[in-house]
């Protein structure tokens, strides 16, 4: 068994969960947030068996897309007020990004 | 050292928070939603010495209740509003699904 | 590559997620509890290589700071309201609580 931990943008979040319930995939949602823009984002704990692990890959990767977007970074928690001028800059947002764990041993009460 | 990361139901919260209190296990809590029923559920964040992982999966089995409960499938964000007539579907809402985590190192500073 | 799960006290967070960027880790915010004084925290979710592991730990250790909080524990839920009369104890709420988790793999779609 494994545990994939996914870290998707919010505006791939509707089209990822009706393709994970289409696909028989049993998930839970975390609300999270990027630590770079601090925007909310989601973060999915999906516990599969390891057969369906590429199927489950496939699909995350054929829902999500990578959108460039521009941001003014937030200014350190340290600078005082106004006085930082951010430059905007283009990052590249991923669709997600995957962690797999795996499980020494599952069990459901 | 393993990480137990358990998904509750929000109406075991209460005793099995209070049982983990009670046996000195050291837990972090984390709001979840379910992806299926899209309730909010409760994520568990459980850390133990391996000696301990049995007598914390005793706790969590005695303390979770799986009940049955009639549930309206969400319509899949893609459906018109008004097009998808559910029928109310009989589903086993486990007590907690659990996920043992081999931990490579601990540290606490 | 490791995953790194941090749970941090919320007066830490600034320098914490400040010292992050400067180093330029990558990393993500969940809003937690803590499961003992029941006050809101934060669990870092930190994917790093496993060469990055040594200075991400460091980074921690000297931007978290434990400190001795007197608390009056919460009634467990059961006991009737009134009845419990807490008496203050003194805690140490660590700076930082990590957990080092294998990575089998990462991608990023
Ligand atoms: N120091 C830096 N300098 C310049 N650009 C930077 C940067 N840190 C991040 N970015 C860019 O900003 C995007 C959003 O990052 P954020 O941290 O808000 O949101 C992240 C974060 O929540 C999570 N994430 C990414 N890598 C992670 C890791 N190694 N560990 C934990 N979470 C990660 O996934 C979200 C999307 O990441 P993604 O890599 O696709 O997209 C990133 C990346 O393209
Ligand atoms: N495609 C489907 N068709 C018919 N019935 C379905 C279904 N997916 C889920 N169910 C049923 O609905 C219950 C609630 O699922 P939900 O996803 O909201 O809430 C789940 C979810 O948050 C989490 N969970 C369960 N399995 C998981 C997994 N493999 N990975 C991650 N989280 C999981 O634990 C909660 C309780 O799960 P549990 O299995 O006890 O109970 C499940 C299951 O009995
Ligand atoms: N049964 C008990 N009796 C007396 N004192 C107790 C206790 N349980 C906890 N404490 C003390 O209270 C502090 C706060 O615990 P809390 O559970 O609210 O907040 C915790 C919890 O959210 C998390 N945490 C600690 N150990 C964990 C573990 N093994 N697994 C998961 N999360 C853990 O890190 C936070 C800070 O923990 P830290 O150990 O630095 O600091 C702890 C500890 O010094």
């Amino acid at each position: 068994m494994k545990l994939v931990i996914a870290v998707i943008h919010n505006r791939d979040k509707g089209r990822v969960v009706d393709a994970l319930l289409e696909s028989q995939f049993k998930f839970t949602q975390v609300a999270s947030t990027g630590g770079f823009l601090r925007e909310g984002n989601t973060t999915l704990l999906i516990g599969v068996e390891d057969s369906e692990l590429e199927p489950l890959l496939r699909l995350l990767e054929s829902n999500c897309r990578t959108r460039e977007q521009y941001v003014n970074p937030m200014p350190p928690d340290a600078a005082p007020i106004g006085t930082f001028l951010p430059t905007p800059i283009a990052v590249e947002v991923g669709g997600a990004v995957v962690f797999v764990l795996n499980v020494e041993r599952f069990e459901r009460f």
